[in-house]
Parts: C-alpha cells; structure tokens; sequence
C-alpha cells in the first residue's frame, strides 16, 4: 500500500505498488 | 475488491499518491505521469502531452481546498492544475530543490510541501516561504528525514521526522519538537491525529502503538516477531485505522488489536 483516499461517494480507494 | 492496473489504462502500475477534485475525478500519481480516472477510464498527462512535466515521476498529489485546483509533486518541480491549464514552479521559482516529496493542502488555499529538507508553501503566487533545513534546528539531530506531513493548525503544520513528530509556523525558519509523553521510538515512519490534534497511532521501525488516554501501548512489536515498518497510516469516515506493514499487505486496527486483512 502506497496511499489511501475515502471519496465523496464513501469508497475507499488504495494505491499499491501494483495498481490501484 | 476491483483492482485496476496497466490493462485498464493506468500508465504505470505504481500508485505514488491519490487525490479527488471537487469536479469528481479521481487522480492517480505514478512514475509515468498522473492519470485522471473518470470511473470508466483513464487519461494520462505526462512530458509527451504537457510541458509542464521536466518529469513524470509523481510524488504526491493535493487538492486546493479554495479553489479545487490540483498540486502535483514530481521529481522535478511542483506543477499545478487549474481550469484545464497546467503550470510549473521550479528551483528558478524559488522550489528549494526539484524534488518535492508530499503535500498537505492549506486551509487558506496553496499547499505545504516537503523539498530538500525544508518545508514551503505554495499559493497561487508561487512560492511564498521556505523553512530552514529541518536537520539543522538546534534542538534536533543533524539526520532527521522527513516522514510524513501530518496536520495542519492555525497557521502551523505538523510533520513527523525520524525522530518524532515536529511543528512549523508560517513564516518562521524552525521547527520545535512535540513533546510525546511516555513513548520513544527509534524511528518514526507514520502517525494519526484525532480531532483534537493530539498522536493517536504511531507507526515505527519497531511496530505499531497506539495511545489511550495518555499512554502509548505496543499493539505490535518487534518483540512479538512483528519485524515490520508501517509506513502508511489511515483512518476511514467509519473510524477503522488502516495500516500497511511494508511487505505484509493490508491489515485493521481494531479495539487495540492488529487484525491483518489481506
């Protein structure tokens, strides 16, 4: 895991070092 | 869990940093670029589309919060995006260094930002002011990286070092250290703050603690064979604490307990 954003929509989003 | 890679037209499979402007869009920093994800598909801006990128590698990325604007820190400047125009501060512009390494948006517009060992701020007029090398204030260690930048309040910032969590006022070239009661670490990588600015998870080269009340305890620790860095700390809106041990995927932190997810 590299970063992690909650959006608007109340997703949780994770960037990794292999896609997001 | 839908996961999305160069197949899907991400440019590049490394996600440096994720951001979400106020028109929806999610954008992915990575080391070709930054793509711009629309929930369907992605579109790339790098050097071969926009010359603003010296570099495409992309650090970190923030969200202006007055105007919805865009900041992207690469490995060589500080660009920003507004109204469909990309723009570019560099070292000429007064940028410390090329590289700038995170970014945390300010509540009266622009960024702070981590450049050469000095934290600045950028605004709309460029760059406004530029900290003294963090590893040269008087009371700290000559070595001290700088890990995360943590909060912000009033006019000052928090940020963490190796050596602990620091604060910063606008406008004035040294950084004093916070004091954390009841813990010491030999080397800090992540922390999160509640609402009331105070340290509530620290992640370090030892393990991972949290505090309750005014106490820190060990969740995991080397002593424990828990062997790892937890670089990456974050707390979602239902208050779940996710934490990213270096090599060991995915895991939560709940009712002061390590529980790995993935």
């Amino acid at each position: 895991l590299t970063s992690a954003l909650n959006d608007r929509e109340g997703g949780l989003w994770l960037g990794t070092s292999d896609g997001l | 869990i839908h996961r999305w890679t160069g197949d899907d037209g991400l440019p590049q499979n490394r996600i440096s940093a994720l951001a979400q402007t106020p028109d929806g869009y999610l954008w992915c920093g990575t080391w070709f670029g930054v793509a711009r994800f629309d929930g369907v598909k992605f579109t790339s801006f790098d050097h071969n589309r926009v010359a603003a990128f010296r570099d495409d590698a992309v650090n970190a990325l923030a969200v202006d919060r007055i105007d919805g604007s865009l900041w992207v820190g690469t490995r060589d400047g500080l660009l920003r995006y507004a109204k469909g125009d990309w723009r570019r501060l560099g070292t000429g512009d007064g940028l410390p260094g090329p590289m700038v390494w995170r970014l945390l948006p300010r509540t009266k517009g622009g960024v702070w930002l981590d450049c050469a060992g000095r934290i600045a701020v950028a605004t709309d007029h460029g760059i406004v002011w530029v900290s003294a090398p963090i590893g040269t204030a008087p009371d700290g260690p000559a070595d001290e990286t700088i890990r995360q930048l943590v909060s912000e309040s009033g006019d000052a910032l928090t940020f963490l070092t190796d050596s602990g969590p620091k604060r910063i006022r606008f406008g004035e070239p040294m950084a004093s250290t916070q004091p954390v009661p009841d813990f010491s670490s030999p080397a800090w990588r992540a922390v999160l703050m509640d609402d009331e600015g105070r340290l509530v998870t620290a992640g370090t080269e030892e393990g991972l603690a949290t505090r309750v009340d005014s106490r820190w305890n060990w969740v995991a620790t080397s002593r424990q064979g828990w062997s790892e860095q937890t670089p990456v700390l974050h707390r979602d809106p239902t208050g779940v604490i996710w934490g990213a041990p270096r090599t060991k995927g995915l895991g939560q932190l709940r009712d002061g307990e390590w529980k790995p997810v993935a």
